[in-house]
């Protein structure tokens, strides 16, 4: 393969094992009563993987490199203010790397047919999905790998923009590294000087806006109390 | 404001007492 960044093998390191995170949630939901092959296109079983979700996706910060060395004050910010593009990130990676077209791999390892959420989605939803799966279109052709989206893992959270952070310089020499990692990393794997870099920078703009109109979207589901109740979500999409 | 993100906090700062 190509010469990889030590800073990429990093980020890979610190990547949780799909298979393991698969089997973590399945026994919990398993735990909580629901029947492996019972009925995985409901609302309500969604959220409870998007709550298991974002229990992973806190362990996996928690452990990484440079966001262990930060406050937790810090921490808890920078995790406030991208959750939902790494929830989000999560699912499309899934699709990019193991999913089927036409389907969606859910991190339980079910998969559900497009046309079936399509049929039992309002337009929100469908418009949602719609653009999420564009979005996984473009980084199929791309062939966008594993490598790529652990560094934009590491972009998404340390973004130091717009909040009151104790160590902002730090966490901005942070995300400067992680983007010259990423670069040297895709001068490594494509002849088109700067333009594959550019498409990733390009898919983390359209990632962060369809996360933020899937956050609105959740949250007027929790206003209207069709979000079951799981813990960390809730918090979440409190804490804007 | 600190009770509302109880769970992050604790999930955040559960290892580093030990």
């Amino acid at each position: 393969g190509p010469r990889m960044p030590h800073l990429v093998m990093e980020f890979l390191r610190c990547d949780p094992d799909e298979r393991q995170l698969q089997n973590k949630i399945t026994a919990h939901l398993q735990q909580m009563g629901w029947e492996k092959e019972g009925n995985p296109g409901t609302f309500s079983l969604m959220c409870l993987m998007a709550d298991q979700t974002l229990f992973s996706i806190v362990e996996w910060a928690r452990t990484s490199i440079f966001f262990k060395q930060l406050k937790v004050n810090d921490q808890m910010k920078l995790l406030h203010s991208c959750w939902s593009d790494l929830l989000l990130l999560d699912i499309i990676t899934r699709q990019v790397l193991y999913g089927k077209e036409g389907s969606l791999l859910l991190v339980t390892g079910q998969e559900i047919k497009l046309t079936d959420i399509a049929s039992h989605a309002g337009p929100t939803l469908a418009s949602l999905v719609q653009r999420g799966q564009e979005l996984v279109e473009k980084l199929h052709i791309l062939k966008v790998d594993r490598q790529e989206f652990a560094c934009i893992k590491f972009l998404i959270l340390f973004n130091p923009g717009g909040k009151q952070l104790e160590d902002h310089h730090y966490i901005e020499s942070v995300q400067e590294q992680v983007e010259g990692a990423l670069l040297e990393y895709t001068l490594c794997i494509s002849s088109h000087l700067l333009g594959r870099f550019a498409h990733l920078l390009l898919f983390l703009s359209e990632l962060r806006s369809l996360s933020s109109l899937a956050e609105d979207y959740l949250y007027c589901k929790h206003l209207s109390n069709e979000v079951p109740c799981n813990n960390l979500l809730i918090e979440m999409l409190h804490a804007k | 404001k600190k009770k509302d993100n109880a769970l992050l906090r604790y999930l955040l700062d559960k290892d580093d007492t030990v």
